[in-house]
């Protein structure tokens, strides 16, 4: 909350938008200004009424650098929007800045994503410090009900629940990263950086950065699942391929590949498997290894078939290992097996367990 | 020593970000003091995105400065 903790001291509250931007239709701007404050209305005992005309609680409007506040705008990028705390006068109003190209979809700045964000301040909510919460303050863009646990507990603390609730389903908060019983649902390297991938968030650990970063998937690549079970890197090709359920997704970096998503059966597994639990490629053998319950698949990258004589049993083949894998990574001739909180360290060549740590020590903890 | 080309607008950029999300105070303070708020707010930026407290302008801070955002303070009274 902001200071002194304010809020509107009633429940129906006026907005009225003063003016639209020329990217959306001014109906796509209506809804999206609409199904931002029914995001809130869900979640407590406030309704909004619209205004043509006169003065409202929440005036909301588009402009650009310095717009009528002494409190300017910055041209395209960097700042966004931003909305004043509930009051008289400016108190409430939400401002856009018209400089930005605003959209419907993931494209540039989604209007339903910052207008939920910026809407949230005009009722009294400040920013949070949860990646996963709508009032963290950098932008993000996904899908789905966009309220975190940390967003509900926040606005019910000043104007209390729903009593006509509606069952939302809030988003999980981000997880964190130094939890004794953290597991992953997948790592791969991109471009030098390793990812690792948890519910819909991944983290970016660069080898110069002593932090890694928490990220939401959808920020990154918007058109991916919000869940990952298991991605690898193929170097040669400058491809980092994603899975989820039965698709996989091939990324060049940020860009998605043409032709993706695919169905994993392409790449020559039987029907039966309707989901990776792990991939990982090799780079000595240009060999990519996807595992699938307790059996694991061998795919020549070179040729782009599957090695001849599989699936292999995992337990036959990795001595040591018994369990399905949530995510395996590889690194200067040893594997690295992520299994619930747990990674082995495994020697490929010497076929045994070496090292057992807990998965979240690749994230410094 | 004056600061290099790279290094200032490093410096400038912060400044503008810490003087808006974090209540950095502008205008003409004592050389000392005006480093001292600098770090002070720069390691609050740090607390609340969960960076590493370093209170320098590490790689993770500036990219994070530099992302788009909302234009209301993360701390402070909002006037």
């Amino acid at each position: 909350h902001f200071p002194r903790h304010l809020k509107w001291q009633k429940n129906e509250i006026t907005f009225r938008i003063i003016n639209y931007t020329p990217d959306l239709k001014k109906a796509d701007v209506d809804r999206a200004i609409r199904t931002a404050l029914n995001v809130w209305a869900d979640v407590t005992p406030l309704t909004f009424r619209k205004l043509h005309e006169g003065t409202a609680d929440i005036m909301i409007s588009f402009g650009s650098r310095e717009h009528g506040d002494y409190n300017p705008f910055d041209g395209p990028n960097g700042l966004l929007a931003h909305a004043y705390p509930p009051g008289p006068g400016l108190g409430g109003d939400t401002h856009f800045d018209e400089d930005e190209r605003w959209t419907k979809d993931s494209s540039a700045y989604n209007l339903f994503m910052v207008a939920a964000h910026e809407l949230g301040h005009a009722l009294g909510m400040s920013h949070s410090s949860d990646p996963g919460a709508l009032m963290y303050p950098i932008y993000q863009y996904i899908t789905g009900f966009p309220l975190s646990e940390d967003d509900i507990e926040g606005i019910q603390a000043l104007y209390g629940p729903n009593p006509n609730s509606k069952k939302v389903k809030p988003r999980p908060v981000a997880p964190t990263k130094c939890d004794p019983d953290l597991s992953f649902d997948a790592v791969t390297e991109l471009r030098g950086e390793t990812i690792v991938f948890k519910d819909r968030y991944y983290w970016r650990l660069h080898p110069q950065m002593p932090e890694p970063d928490l990220v939401v998937i959808k920020s990154t690549w918007p058109f991916l699942p919000n869940k990952v079970d298991a991605a690898y890197e193929n170097p040669e090709k400058d491809q980092v391929i994603m899975f989820s359920g039965v698709k996989m997704w091939a990324l060049n970096g940020y860009t998605l590949v043409d032709g993706y998503p695919k169905y994993i059966h392409k790449l020559g597994l039987p029907k039966s498997i309707r989901k990776v639990d792990a991939a990982v490629h090799i780079k000595d053998t240009g060999k990519t290894l996807l595992f699938a319950d307790e059996q694991y698949w061998s795919y020549d990258e070179a040729t782009g078939t599957m090695d001849r004589k599989y699936p292999r049993s995992i337990e036959d083949d990795f001595p040591g290992m018994n369990d399905e894998f949530d995510a395996v990574a590889y690194h200067y001739g040893q594997l690295y097996f992520f299994h619930e909180n747990l990674q082995y360290e495994y020697s490929y060549n010497a076929r045994k367990v070496i090292r057992i740590q807990r998965s979240n020590s690749i994230l410094s903890c | 020593l004056p600061l290099t080309p790279a290094n200032g607008d490093k410096r400038l950029l912060a400044e503008r970000y810490l003087k808006r999300f974090y209540g950095l105070p502008a205008g003409l303070q004592g050389r000392q003091r005006s480093a001292d708020a600098f770090q002070t707010q720069l390691k609050e930026m740090q607390k609340f995105f969960k960076l590493k407290i370093t209170g320098t302008l590490d790689d993770d801070t500036m990219q994070l400065m530099e992302q788009a955002r909302c234009g209301v303070p993360d701390v402070g009274e909002y006037n």
